[in-house]
């Protein structure tokens, strides 16, 4: 679980571990 | 990503082939489908068991996509959520947990998500990445000290 104010990057970080498991934003594998 | 790819290692075995990546969005749909599928249900069930009944259809939603052996990725369920549905949630995430099959990555801003039993929490601020507890985030003090005394909470917030 990640937890932080708005804009320190949670979705980017997040967007980022989904793009290393191979899945596109808001999709599935 | 090239970053992450630097720091991170991913371990699966066998590969993942299954998951998803919610954004606030997808739960906004979730709920707003659920809850005009129940207005246009002729046999509408009374006021206390809708609620009941809504809980449990997003619970049966997202179990259905969650089920399988995967990462899923949550990112602020708790835009489109009551708390009685993060309960729900929550108790599906349990789910997850024991079945051993899936791992479950969301940021949230909602206390009540955060102390989800056996998740590993991070505070993400300029610094960096911490391990944290659920009691010492700026979110679920800010919720008690409202909790504990609305009124004078809001005279210090907004003097």
């Amino acid at each position: 679980i990640i937890v932080g104010e708005n804009g320190t990057g949670k979705s980017t970080l997040l967007e980022a571990i989904g793009a290393l498991a191979g899945y596109d934003e808001a999709g599935g594998g | 990503g090239a970053a992450l790819a630097n720091t991170f290692r991913g371990h699966w075995l066998p590969k993942v082939t299954a998951g998803w990546f919610f954004r606030a969005e997808s739960f906004y749909s979730v709920a707003r489908y659920l809850d005009q599928a129940a207005l246009e249900d002729p046999f509408r069930p009374p006021p206390d068991f809708l609620s009941w009944s809504h809980g449990e259809g997003f619970i049966r939603f997202f179990e259905e996509r969650c089920r399988r052996q995967g990462i899923y990725i949550l990112d602020e369920p708790e835009s489109a959520l009551s708390p009685s549905r993060q309960i729900e949630l929550l108790k599906m995430l349990q789910r997850m947990d024991q079945s051993g099959t899936a791992q479950v990555i969301m940021a949230t801003h909602s206390p009540l998500l955060m102390a989800c039993p056996g998740a590993r929490l991070f505070r993400v601020s300029r610094f960096g990445l911490e391990p944290a507890d659920f009691r010492d985030t700026d979110h679920f003090r800010m919720l008690r000290d409202f909790s504990n005394d609305p009124d004078g909470f809001l005279d210090e917030a907004l003097y």
